[in-house]
């Protein structure tokens, strides 16, 4: 599933 | 976490130390536009909105209650510090800097990951980053003369974006499915707005010279 990847930038 | 974000984070946190420190140090924000540091408060709290919600790293929720914290410290600074705000140049910090905000916010209604209140206004705050630096850089032009502070300040500010860049290219490549199509565009954006000055900051800084601006 393309999970959108939570955000790990700042 | 790669060595080009971890820069990008540090250059950051450097170019807010180095505002900080000129207002504390000088009692002055002469050269500041309050439009632009209000700007970055509206762009922290939005992309922030999950400092509770979602737990990535010790890191990187510090380092976002540090952006939070010091931008509103600096906007409380330049609005009601008795010193501070004396020295703040309102006739020329005359950017309508809220129709950056609302142009932001529309194309974040627009363009965005996923439609969640949270997405959108993650989008609205790459946006809004993007271009919160104009009111500063159009303050430059007006006052022409820029003083070492201020210039290393948006030097950094405008040196971290790039460093994203790089670390946006390193994810890319090793990293299968990173794309971020909407931070990636949006960051060469913001780098690119600081073009000119960069070049200028260079051409003071081999000359040694003080930094002027073309009016």
């Amino acid at each position: 599933a393309d999970v959108v990847a939570e955000h790990d930038e700042l | 976490m790669n060595i080009f974000r971890l820069a990008g984070d540090m250059t950051h946190l450097l170019s807010i130390l180095v505002l900080l420190l000129k207002i504390y140090a000088t009692k002055s924000c002469s050269g500041i536009s309050r439009k632009t540091q209000e700007l970055y408060a509206i762009v922290f709290v939005a992309r922030y909105l999950d400092l509770f919600t979602d737990f990535i790293s010790v890191y990187n929720t510090f380092m976002k209650v540090v952006f939070i914290a010091s931008s509103l410290a600096i906007v409380w600074c330049m609005r009601f510090h008795p010193m501070v705000r004396r020295s703040y140049d309102r006739e020329l910090d005359t950017f309508r800097h809220y129709f950056l905000v609302g142009a932001s916010f529309a194309l974040a209604l627009i363009l965005h990951e996923k439609f969640t209140v949270q997405e959108i206004f993650w989008a609205f705050s790459i946006y809004l980053e993007a271009v919160a630096i104009l009111p500063q850089l159009v303050l430059l032009q007006r006052s022409g003369n820029v003083d070492n502070l201020t210039g290393q300040y948006i030097f950094f500010l405008g040196a971290y974006r790039a460093f994203y860049i790089l670390n946006w290219i390193y994810r890319y490549l090793t990293e299968p499915h990173f794309t971020r199509w909407i931070a990636c565009v949006s960051g060469v954006v913001q780098t690119a707005l600081y073009a000119d000055f960069f070049y200028y900051y260079f051409i003071s800084w081999k000359n040694n010279s003080k930094l002027k601006l073309p009016a």
